[in-house]
């Protein structure tokens, strides 16, 4: 995945088998992004694998004042790569759960 | 605490915590 300089982690253990999962997202390189984000604190959040889009949460986290809105496409690319690494995973190491 | 919590109107939380200095890339 592209370096965007946000960094998009599990932050909870993955079983494959709850379809929401817990990220922690935080800016690594402010400088790759537009606007100036609102402080460099993780965020952690509850996705859905199934339910939701990285675009719906990066919309939101601009919407709650954590980014510019000129930077919500890096921060949706960003939940975009983990979550399909995530979801490659899990179907390499529980397919049948799949 | 050094937690703080936001609530999005579309019900999602977001719990802003310190990261950890070892995961900040150097400036």
């Amino acid at each position: 995945a592209e370096d965007t300089g946000v960094r998009v982690e599990l932050a909870e253990e993955d079983h494959g088998r709850k379809s929401s999962i817990a990220l922690r997202l935080w800016v690594e390189d402010p400088k790759k992004l537009k606007g100036k984000p609102k402080d460099n604190g993780a965020i952690e959040f509850t996705f859905d694998l199934e339910k939701e889009t990285p675009d719906d949460v990066a919309q939101e986290m601009v919407d709650s004042g954590f980014f510019h809105e000129s930077d919500v496409k890096i921060v949706a690319k960003s939940i975009r790569d983990r979550v399909a690494l995530i979801q490659w995973r899990r179907e390499r190491i529980w397919p049948m759960i799949q | 605490s050094s937690f703080t919590q936001v609530v999005h109107s579309a019900g999602r939380r977001f719990i802003v915590s310190p990261v950890p200095e070892s995961r900040l890339r150097e400036q």
